[in-house]
């Protein structure tokens, strides 16, 4: 399927510092 | 790593997140001594939500840059202008913003389309998509969506509904889809909306 990611997911990675 | 081998954290958090499509940051700013096109200049590229963040969080807003330049983000592969092969048949979905908006609604509109485009909003018609690009000038600022069909009424209408709801644009800010090779016979006067919304 599509990677699709609504906008609060994507923002809430913003300044996830697990994410890094 | 360390982390993951502590079970201290879930491994899914460091997992990046991949993206459909790998996206290409392009920066032009206006310089006497090239052409249009050599002052396009190619940033970088991502292909997760990760590597998004880290760029933007790292680079100037839209509303600091200085006037006459422009960010671009396309698809890897298709360059920031008419005649590239993803382009040419294309058009795009313009958003004119007064001189006060700068301040207002510019960052918000422009984020707000990248995250349209890294997360596949337009859903089966994100495919249609090639980029954006938001033009700093000093009698107002655009924002334009470049989609690769503007014969294709449906995907086009789609993607435009899609970004007023998402931008949540009123009746002061007007958006019109111009087909490029109206724009570009008509450079330096009004080019016609082929599609209003």
């Amino acid at each position: 399927g599509r990677k699709s990611y609504d906008r609060e997911f994507l923002l809430r990675l913003q300044f996830d510092p697990n994410s890094k | 790593t360390e982390v993951a081998s502590s079970g201290e954290f879930p491994p899914e958090y460091l997992i990046k997140h991949p993206l459909q499509n790998t996206w290409t940051l392009w920066y032009y700013e206006p310089d006497r001594t090239k052409t249009w096109e050599e002052s396009q200049r190619e940033i970088t590229s991502f292909d997760t939500a990760e590597d998004f963040w880290s760029l933007y969080n790292h680079i100037k807003t839209a509303s600091e840059l200085r006037q006459g330049c422009d960010y671009s983000m396309f698809k890897q592969g298709i360059r920031p202008m008419w005649e590239d092969d993803q382009n040419k048949c294309g058009g795009r979905w313009l958003i004119n913003l007064d001189k006060k908006q700068r301040t207002t609604d510019l960052d918000n509109f422009w984020l707000e389309i990248l995250l349209c485009m890294i997360g596949e909003a337009f859903n089966e018609y994100s495919d249609d998509v090639c980029g954006a690009v938001v033009n700093i000038r000093p009698k107002g600022d655009k924002l334009g969506v470049w989609t690769s069909n503007a014969d294709c009424a449906d995907s086009v209408m789609e993607i435009g509904r899609k970004l007023k709801e998402r931008l949540r644009i009123t009746s002061k800010t007007t958006m019109g889809y111009q087909v490029h090779k109206d724009t570009m016979v008509k450079a330096g006067s009004q080019t016609k909306n082929t599609y209003t919304l």
